[in-house]
């Protein structure tokens, strides 16, 4: 069945449901686009043979390639998705500076973008109490 | 805006034409 | 970490697009017969020694492909309703729904019984009704269980727990402990 590589990156951040940041899964992601790749282009095969022969019965396995094909989309959005809300939380737990071996599990466009979300999230901070900002990572706890 | 680009530069580009866009909005839930 | 958030699965018949809850769920197989052929994807049948799925074929799909695939006013394919949601196991529901080990007879078992409510069936107003039912029959001693267990092993008790349950089971300890440790000044 299609779509097994897709679920399976899916399988990988599910079993750690505490929010650890496993490896950036590159060949992962590179097998399921291909998947997809494959599935289109039998897709356009299938449609320009439906529509230049009158293969009005070819439209079902059409359909079938399609909805495997948002299969796919659909888990690799949501594996991107939820490293993105994993790094996330790390900004909250570490600070702005990420320690080394929980950096090297990000590519390149995941350190990017933490570094956008630090900006946004200081900028937001600079807003808040008066001229001085207010610095909401700390104090997570309401004093004793 | 920061977390679609992202997705853009990773994924969404590599895929077919029709395929390219997530509704955000309707993604993610309130 | 406290502060990952994933997205949390869909209520109802509903999924969310992020959510991992939802794309696992959706995973699970179901017995389907085809109302129509698939021409050049034999392979992808059990046997598949044929060029082409035959129409009146028998076999298994994953949720997301049943429900890519449903049409309520084409037959494309048809979904059987599993037999967990079917008369024999309602009945037995409303006996006494907490004696079910519903990890075994799931582990979906409220997620995917919603789910099939989006393929049309006689049964589907029955089939709802049982869930909320058994729903409502279990959930006092898993609320019940998740507020009394404190720093002990809980494994027997989440065994025979649905994932919707794990999950409220989870989210009961996790009051409990916050509790409890704002008791004893550990909390600032």
């Amino acid at each position: 069945m299609f779509c097994e590589k897709a679920v399976e990156l899916i399988r990988e951040l599910h079993r750690l449901s505490d929010g650890q940041l496993p490896a950036f899964n590159e060949d992962g992601l590179r097998q399921v686009l291909q998947e997809m790749k494959v599935l289109y282009e039998q897709n356009q095969s299938d449609v320009n043979e439906a529509k230049g022969e009158g293969r009005a019965d070819l439209i079902p396995s059409i359909k079938l390639r399609h909805s495997c094909l948002l299969r796919n989309q659909r888990c690799l959005a949501a594996y991107l998705y939820d490293r993105l809300l994993r790094i996330r939380a790390l900004r909250w737990e570490y600070g702005s500076v990420l320690p080394a071996n929980v950096r090297f599990h990000m590519c390149a466009e995941e350190l990017e973008w933490f570094s956008q979300y630090k900006k946004s999230l200081a900028t937001f901070m600079r807003s808040l109490g008066g001229d001085e900002g207010l610095d909401i990572t700390q104090d997570m706890k309401p004093p004793k | 805006a920061n977390t679609e680009t992202y997705l853009k530069a990773v994924a969404l580009k590599h895929m077919p034409p029709n395929l390219q866009s997530v509704d955000m909005l309707k993604a993610v839930p309130e | 970490s406290q502060a990952y958030l994933p997205v949390p699965p869909g209520v109802g018949m509903e999924e969310n697009f992020f959510s991992l809850d939802d794309i696992l769920l959706s995973h699970e197989r179901l017995s389907c017969r085809t109302e129509c052929a698939f021409p050049r994807l034999g392979f992808l049948e059990k046997s598949g020694d044929t060029r082409d799925i035959a129409e009146g074929t028998k076999m298994e799909l994953p949720l997301w492909l049943a429900k890519g695939l449903y049409e309520r006013k084409r037959r494309v394919v048809s979904v059987e309703v599993p037999k967990v949601y079917r008369e024999g196991w309602r009945t037995v529901f409303s006996a006494d729904p907490t004696v079910v080990d519903l990890q075994k007879m799931g582990p979906y078992y409220y997620g995917l019984g919603s789910q099939m409510l989006h393929f049309d069936s006689p049964e589907n107003p029955d089939v709802a009704q049982s869930l909320l039912q058994t729903f409502i029959g279990r959930f006092r001693r898993t609320m019940d269980s998740s507020q009394n267990a404190y720093n002990e092993d809980t494994s027997v008790l989440v065994e025979r727990l649905d994932c919707l349950e794990r999950a409220l089971f989870r989210s009961g300890q996790s009051g409990l402990n916050g509790f409890q440790s704002w008791e004893k000044g550990r909390a600032s």
